[in-house]
This record gives C-alpha cells, sequence and structure tokens, in this order.
C-alpha cells in the first residue's frame, strides 16, 4: 500500500471512488493530484482517460455537470 | 491549486469529449 498522501492511478481506485459517489472530472483530479502520484499532469490526464473508457460509467447531470459513477 | 485541476479537467473531457 503506498505511504501516507501518496496515490497510484489505478483502474481499481477509480473504481472504488465512482462507486461510492457519482462524482465529476475535477472532482477525480482532486483525488489524483500529480504532486501525490508523482505523475505529469498530461501522463494523469491521459491515464484518467484511459481508465475512464475502460470503466464506461453511467453518466448524470448534476447540477449541469456530467458526473460520472459506478453502481455496484 | 485548483487552477491546474481546471486546466487538466479540460484536457480531460477534451479527452472524454465523444466518451461525453
Amino acid at each position: 500500500t503506498p505511504s501516507s498522501g501518496e496515490v497510484q492511478l489505478t483502474e481499481e481506485a477509480v473504481r472504488r471512488y465512482l462507486s461510492r459517489k457519482p462524482m465529476t472530472t475535477k472532482d477525480l483530479l482532486k483525488k489524483f493530484q500529480t504532486k501525490r502520484t508523482g505523475l505529469s499532469s498530461d501522463a494523469t490526464v491521459n491515464a484518467l482517460a484511459q481508465l475512464l473508457k475502460r470503466l464506461d460509467p453511467e453518466r448524470k447531470l448534476i447540477a449541469d455537470k456530467m458526473h460520472f459513477f459506478l453502481k455496484e | 491549486s485548483s487552477s491546474e485541476a481546471d486546466e487538466m479537467a479540460a484536457a480531460l473531457e477534451a479527452e472524454l469529449n465523444d466518451f461525453m
């Protein structure tokens, strides 16, 4: 498990967040900040885009903002 | 910084545009 404060951008981690509650792309990015993952911002954007396409989560417009979520 | 998150969110949504 990552040391304190460090997180890993994995499909499992994204799946866990989206199963918990609907999140916007910005919410997710805040969970995987570059200073916590050690990834560059481009790498983070590309990785997250690939993971989201693979997970193919549900989408929901909340307060005019697109949210992703995964039903259990 | 939230501006970094904003920029990255815009880039991410651009990546996902057909997906959104």
